[in-house]
């Protein structure tokens, strides 16, 4: 291990860690520091794998997995608002079962960091070389886990970043060369994998039919619209976010003439990333909404429409 | 940049205090400014350029690596029914059918297993960030799929 990477304390944590937790800086290339916090297994760190662990984005810290997510503790929120959170064990960390490192990349994301801002303009490409080489140094850094079995996991934006990264890791050993990660498989958690399969075809209005955020009738509709497309393998739906809390769906039938749309649908107060719950800030007033011109564009857009608010914000009464 | 959805309070107020960085060997705020969630000059300027992933999972899977898809069921920014569609796409083998699974006797979802150790496993309830909205569950499935438990 090497010297002043050891956490030794952690404000708002009372009590000892669970394990050893190091953390600190890699620099992959002249001026490009990944920055990794390392959790060490509570069971057996010598025979559990190593797993890394990405979030998505592109641009997401995966600090929100360590806080949010499976990191050791529990954040409890400050009181009064704005002090530190206070820490506790969390028991259901993914560090009772395997040593996992919390990397923030690309460069430019949390606390990795670039003097010159033109390493921060990045792609898919170059994100899996820089982690490959990140890798393959931390490796060297902590020599007594290359032989630990290997995994990388992450969610979302990361369904990009791990196929790749996983096969800059395989292609090495493709080239005849000796493998220097002991690289087993991985995970991907509500990962992006076919942009038009995740964001513009019937696949998000299957999902809304089906968890009864849209009725039978609009459902019909919407398919008897698509067909009239005559685009009958793939309908062109959009999602987008036309105000916070606010999705629009449109259904282009021929993106050629830019000529939207047969259908537009808005869901008020929506957490588009757990349905059944509310946001964590709540939704804006409809005044607000008419200030930024988003909701007065609207109607030319709209021939039907159904509005689903969320009843616990108190919208359904309000809704138009 | 941040969704209003998310609630980015307490980590956004924890690391950016100079004692936390300085326990965890970040550099400072005036050096590299503050920690944010999402960095909106990455989002941005993101060049997607590596395409389609499914080549990519085809790749690793035919050679012998285990891949394990999982999805919140109530997620709508990825759905799980896109990604069912994509790996029922790959065209491999089923050697599970649809099962629940379950923690304490409670379905906790549903998985297909596929041929070349491929594993699709719903999380009944969960969200975008599965771990988040179900941390036991969550655990559940991690540990056994790493331990190689059916």
């Amino acid at each position: 291990i090497p010297e002043g990477v050891l956490v030794t304390h952690l404000p708002g944590l009372n009590g000892a860690f669970p394990s050893k937790h190091y953390s600190g800086y890699v620099e992959i290339e002249s001026d490009k520091y990944l920055f990794y916090y390392f959790v060490v297994s509570e069971r057996k760190p010598k025979n559990d794998p190593v797993v890394l662990w990405l979030n998505g984005g592109p641009g997401c810290s995966s600090f929100d997995g360590f806080v949010n997510e499976h990191g050791p503790f529990n954040f409890e929120t400050g009181k009064p608002h704005g002090s530190l959170p206070t820490l506790h064990l969390n028991p259901y960390s993914w560090s009772k079962v395997s040593n996992i490192i919390y990397l923030d990349s690309p460069v430019g994301v949390g606390f990795s960091y670039s003097k010159d801002q033109t390493k921060y303009v990045i792609g898919d490409r170059q994100t899996a070389i820089d982690t490959y080489t990140f890798l393959v140094m931390w490796f060297e850094l902590y020599p007594e886990f290359v032989n630990n079995p290997f995994y990388i996991a992450g969610e979302s934006y990361a369904g990009v970043y791990i196929p790749t990264l996983a096969t800059n890791i395989i292609q090495r050993i493709n080239d005849g060369v000796e493998p220097e990660i002991n690289f087993k498989g991985y995970m991907v958690g509500n990962g992006l994998t076919v942009p038009d399969i995740a964001f513009n075809t019937d696949v998000q209005v299957l999902f809304l039919h089906g968890m009864g955020l849209i009725s039978d009738n609009l459902f019909e509709d919407i398919q008897v619209t698509c067909m009239m497309g005559n685009d009958t393998d793939k309908c062109n739906y959009y999602l987008s976010k036309v105000a916070k809390n606010r999705i629009l769906v449109t259904h282009v039938p021929n993106p050629a003439d830019c000529q939207p749309s047969h259908f537009s649908l808005i869901i008020d107060g929506m957490n588009k990333f757990n349905i059944l719950e509310p946001c964590y800030h709540p939704p804006k007033p409809k005044a607000d909404m008419k200030e930024n011109g988003n909701w007065t564009s609207m109607p030319s857009l709209v021939r039907n429409q159904t509005v689903v608010p969320n009843d616990f914000a108190g919208l359904w009464t309000n809704s138009e | 940049g941040v969704d209003d959805c998310l609630n980015d309070e307490v980590a956004t107020t924890w690391l950016n205090n100079e004692l936390v960085r300085q326990a965890i060997h970040a550099e400072p705020v005036d050096m590299i400014g503050p920690w944010v969630i999402i960095s909106e000059n990455i989002l941005h300027n993101y060049q997607k350029d590596a395409g389609s992933m499914i080549p990519y999972h085809t790749k690793l899977t035919t050679a012998g690596y285990r891949a394990l898809i999982f999805s919140g069921d109530h997620d709508m920014v990825v759905p799980f029914t896109g990604t069912q569609r994509w790996i029922k796409s790959l065209g491999y083998e089923i050697v599970d059918e649809w099962r629940q699974w379950t923690v304490n006797e409670q379905v906790a979802g549903i998985l297909q297993e596929y041929d070349h150790e491929l594993t699709f496993l719903t999380i009944k309830g969960a969200g975008h960030r599965v771990p988040n909205s179900k941390p036991k569950e969550a655990l559940h499935f991690y540990t056994r799929w790493l331990d190689r438990e059916p």
